[in-house]
């Protein structure tokens, strides 16, 4: 079953 | 000084209800452009973001930039206080530690003020590209909000597939599968009521339906909503506030281990 990522993986902390 | 008045109150109490689930303790920065606020959930799956232009207030007034720390769950209850077609002031003094809220009736004959305590709140920005979307979809708000809702009674998860047939909502539960496909219209009496479909490529995501289903609280707010799918990014979710602004929801994708 898939996990749930989490938004840093995508984005980076300005 | 921040001074900011919204003849149609009822938005703001729509706004804070539209995101007080997913995020309770944020930092509305406000400008002289406006109010923006960007927050993520506690367990930073999805983000948060609206912005509401000054021009969209009948008045607005920020001497110099302001943050302010406001307890969402404890905004909505004050705003409870207003009515629905209540105009609604906002003030905060540059070093202050509360936000007043003022509720005028339409008929200004019966006027509320309460005073919100603020809060010296730690947040975290993202810093949010510039996408190149593989399909973007235009729909009905209530739309979104049935078949979020419809499938959540399926299963947890969905995918959402683009293709040129379409887009495509995926649920898979105990109970069995759900698909449900929207095409492009364009028959619609209203604009509004049309879908709207622009693929560059097909694509397929996988998201849990518990957020896209909180960030359909803000249906009241917009009676269309975009959705954007890129491969293998967050989705975003986008309401247009008509001649104030927008609340946007990013979520990101489940992925196979």
């Amino acid at each position: 079953t898939p996990v749930q990522n989490n938004l840093e993986e995508y984005y980076a902390l300005l | 000084m921040f001074e900011a008045r919204l003849i149609q109150g009822s938005l703001l109490k729509k706004l804070v209800d539209a995101i007080k689930e997913l995020c309770t303790e944020v930092n509305w920065d406000i400008s002289n452009s406006g109010i923006n606020m960007q927050s993520m959930d506690g367990s930073h799956v999805c983000l948060v973001a609206f912005n509401l232009r000054a021009d969209g207030f009948d008045h607005f007034r920020c001497d110099r930039p302001l943050t302010l720390g406001i307890n969402l769950g404890n905004l909505a209850k004050i705003l409870k206080c207003s009515g629905s077609n209540d105009i609604i002031t906002m003030k905060a003094d540059d070093n202050g530690d509360t936000l007043t809220l003022m509720f005028e009736s339409e008929k200004q004959d019966r006027i509320t003020d309460v005073d919100l305590k603020l809060m010296s709140i730690e947040s975290e920005h993202l810093g949010i590209p510039d996408q190149d979307y593989s399909a973007e979809t235009s729909m009905p708000s209530s739309e979104y909000q049935r078949i979020v809702r419809d499938l959540s009674s399926i299963g947890d998860t969905v995918n959402i597939s683009a293709t040129k047939e379409g887009i495509k909502f995926s649920a898979m539960g105990d109970i069995g599968t759900a698909n449900i496909t929207l095409r492009q219209t364009s028959s619609a009496d209203k604009e509004e009521e049309n879908v709207k479909i622009e693929m560059k490529e097909p694509v397929l995501l996988t998201f849990a339906l518990r957020y896209l289903n909180n960030f359909a609280k803000a249906t009241p707010l917009s009676s269309t909503v975009q959705v954007f799918l890129t491969k293998d990014l967050p989705v975003q979710v986008n309401y247009n506030i008509q001649d104030l602004g927008y609340v946007k929801y990013y979520l990101a994708p489940k992925i196979e281990e």
